[in-house]
């Protein structure tokens, strides 16, 4: 179960974004890389927040969220029609 | 919706709205489960160019293609990564990977909030008039963001984040999930980006009602909307065989039950289930059920499916039954099989005579369409109730709308019931739901905008809720279904939206981004809570003392952390209208505790802003726990309402 991977949206500080970088896909990129090999991007956001969405497990989560820039790695979450 | 024009007003007040370009220009985002964009609803027909602003596009998938959008549908999206990397890909054998609505859903509400006047609708010749959307000039933009599997938060995220980019100007959200806090709720946060651009985001309020505390979508951003009845029923009688007659409600057509009674059957005494009452699937006997109308109870499972359940075991008919969870709401379905349903005294009844008579029996008889009935609206038990459960001093829902037996456009890939088994194709359907009081709310917003296309969203919200109504013509209070009782400000907000009035407010409750990071502050967020709200950096005044009764709010959440004491608010009102001078008058159902409002006189140049506080101060603690006012501010000609709930 610790490699189960779910759906995380990943919520970053756009202005900490490291000056190595030019673009912030690219930062957003390395720091997925950075701590999951094989995660990739489902939807990376502009407007309505600032980050991006991929799969990880519990672990790469942690470890995401405790890098510089990230705010907040939160799980998706199902809604429901009313 | 072919009766909700004529309840709020609007047939006779289309003079007062814009009937060219500027209504015409205003764009209806609905992130739901998609369009049918051959639906009459949204043909284009007398409509100019699309607007120079939109930005959006019409994406190509599973049966749909550029070539379905037109003037009227201008936008069609959908949103499926979340979801296929949640529960696989999309089986496009069940379900079209497009903007195509296969549930039905989607193009009921993008229907109610901006359809195209269509004439001779109706649901088997129920509810049958000229249908329309709130806003008919309004050009619609549909984002599928829900699939047979659920809604994901990527993907509405995804949606909210294109919607905004594709400028559109009012967002209707017609779901929920939960009520986490505002920083970890992805509706409220993207609801936040979008407020900032001067998008209107209703959403509904859910439908955990009448429960206290069952609200979803409660972000002070956001347009939270409960639902209310019409004046309009479907009435199927049931007849016992002891002569004693019920009223109940029903939308079938079909082939009719024989003029004589038949044989009637309690559906926990024709099943070996331990809750055969509520006519699960594969619970009834055949034996027991064939040839025979059968009673089943609320619960569980869907109406509808509880009449195919009774169809499919031989039973000729149902009574479905409200249990104290429904009370004596009754919810009008299509069912398969002549089916009425009837409220919990009716079905206790009925259930009394079906245990003591040794030979029931029972005859069903449908009456088709009333309008008239009263009285109405009525809050729907089933709408979602405040305390609002996050963050008590705003006050929710913000108000109710139509979300009863409501008829708008319906998908021809799926049966008006929704069920596999109905084969029944139709383009009107009539659902309820806080699903369906939000783009009614989204419409009307649109077409206020469209007046006033200057003023904010919140100057939008204000309008439509200080304008509301708490009371009906003859003066009596609105009732709460659930309780047959008044209904307070935690069931119904503001109260009913009448959008004539909402026009001109008067005053209005303004509010910018910037008010509501202060809100945030208010709450003790951290700098990185805030920053993933709001999106950038934001830092709290150390030196200022942040309160959540200084949000700048069309209504009042009163909390006393102890039984006495006082508690102050602060608004701002601003004159939208001539210049004027205004008085405020207040009421309170609790004579614990006293109100003043400083200053009690307002006078106003055209534009001008102006400031007051209104003290609460408690002298002792309601047994309930909760008490209601309202404070009103009026010229003599135009009242600002606001609802006002105490808590202790």
């Amino acid at each position: 179960s610790a490699n189960k991977k779910t759906t995380y949206i990943v919520h970053v500080a756009k202005s900490q974004m490291p000056e190595s970088f030019e673009h912030h896909a690219e930062w957003y990129a390395s720091s997925l890389k950075s701590v999951s090999e094989s995660a990739e991007m489902l939807y990376t956001y502009e407007n309505a927040i600032h980050g991006y969405s991929t799969r990880l497990t519990e672990e790469e989560a942690r470890l995401l969220e405790a890098q510089d820039g990230v705010l907040a790695v939160l799980p998706e979450t199902k809604y429901e029609l009313h | 919706t072919t009766r909700t024009p004529l309840f709020l007003g609007l047939d006779k007040s289309s003079d007062l709205f814009p009937a060219s370009d500027s209504s015409s220009d205003v764009i209806v985002g609905v992130l739901d489960t998609g369009v049918w964009p051959e639906s009459k609803s949204f043909d284009d027909t007398g409509l100019g160019p699309v607007p120079s602003t939109w930005k959006g596009t019409c994406e190509t998938g599973t049966n749909f293609t550029a070539s379905n959008c037109n003037r009227k549908l201008i936008g069609a999206r959908f949103f499926a990564k979340g979801y296929e990397a949640m529960l696989g890909p999309i089986d496009v054998t069940k379900e079209s990977k497009s903007p195509r609505d296969d549930d039905g859903h989607g193009t009921h509400t993008a229907s109610t909030a901006a359809g195209s006047v269509v004439t001779g609708a109706s649901l088997f010749g129920y509810a049958q008039g000229t249908a329309r959307g709130m806003a008919t000039r309004a050009r619609i933009a549909a984002y599928k963001v829900c699939w047979i599997g659920g809604c994901f938060s990527s993907d509405i995220l995804a949606a909210i984040d294109r919607a905004i980019l594709d400028h559109v100007d009012v967002l209707s959200m017609s779901l929920g999930g939960g009520s986490s806090d505002y920083y970890r709720d992805s509706v409220a946060i993207g609801s936040f980006a979008a407020m900032e651009k001067g998008i209107l985001i209703s959403c509904s309020a859910g439908n955990a009602g009448p429960s206290p505390s069952s609200l979803s979508n409660v972000a002070p951003w956001i347009t939270t909307v409960g639902a209310g009845t019409l004046d309009r029923d479907f009435p199927a009688f049931v007849s016992l065989g002891n002569g004693l007659n019920f009223s109940g409600v029903s939308l079938y057509r079909g082939n009719a039950l024989p003029d004589s009674p038949l044989p009637f059957v309690y559906a926990g005494n024709a099943s070996n289930a331990t809750n055969g009452n509520l006519c699960m699937v594969g619970t009834l006997s055949p034996e027991k059920v064939a040839g025979k109308i059968v009673l089943c109870e609320r619960g569980v499972s869907a109406r509808v499916q509880k009449g195919a359940v009774v169809k499919a075991a031989g039973g000729l008919g149902m009574v479905l039954a409200n249990t104290a969870a429904n009370g004596e709401e009754l919810v009008a379905d299509a069912h398969l099989l002549p089916a009425t349903a009837v409220g919990e005294k009716a079905g206790d009844a009925v259930k009394k005579y079906l245990f003591t008579d040794a030979k029931p029996t029972v005859k069903i008889d449908f009456e088709g369409t009333k309008v008239g009935i009263q009285p109405s609206p009525v809050v729907a038990a089933f709408s979602s109730r405040g305390p609002n459960g996050l963050t008590q001093q705003i006050l929710k829902p913000d108000l109710i709308a139509p979300g009863v037996n409501i008829l708008a456009g319906w998908s021809r890939a799926v049966g008006p019931t929704g069920l596999a088994v109905d084969n029944r194709r139709v383009d009107f359907n009539i659902i309820s739901g806080t699903s369906m009081s939000c783009p009614h709310v989204s419409g009307l917003a649109a077409l206020v905008k469209s007046a006033h296309p200057e003023w904010s969203p919140a100057a939008v919200r204000s309008a439509l809720m200080t304008t509301a109504y708490t009371a009906y013509k003859n003066g009596q209070k609105l009732q709460d279904s659930a309780t047959g009782k008044p209904s307070t400000p935690f069931d119904h907000g503001s109260g009913h939206v009448d959008p004539v009035a909402a026009l001109n407010p008067g005053l209005v409750y303004d509010l910018t981004p910037e008010d509501y990071l202060g809100f945030l502050c208010a709450l003790n967020y951290t700098e990185g809570e805030i920053q993933s709200v709001a999106r950038r950096n934001f830092k709290c005044d150390a030196g200022k003392a942040y309160s959540v009764t200084d949000l700048n709010y069309p209504s009042f959440g009163v909390v006393f952390e102890s039984s006495t004491g006082a508690v102050k608010h602060t608004r701002t009102l601003t004159n939208v209208g001539p210049a004027a001078t205004f008085k405020a008058s207040v009421t309170s159902d609790s004579p614990l505790v006293k109100v003043s409002i400083v200053p009690q006189v307002l006078s106003f140049k055209e534009g001008e802003k102006k400031s007051y506080t209104v003290t609460f101060t408690s002298s002792g603690a309601s047994p309930h726990g909760n008490a209601f006012g309202r404070l009103e501010w009026t010229d003599g000609k135009t009242v600002v309402g606001s609802p006002i709930s105490i808590s202790w």
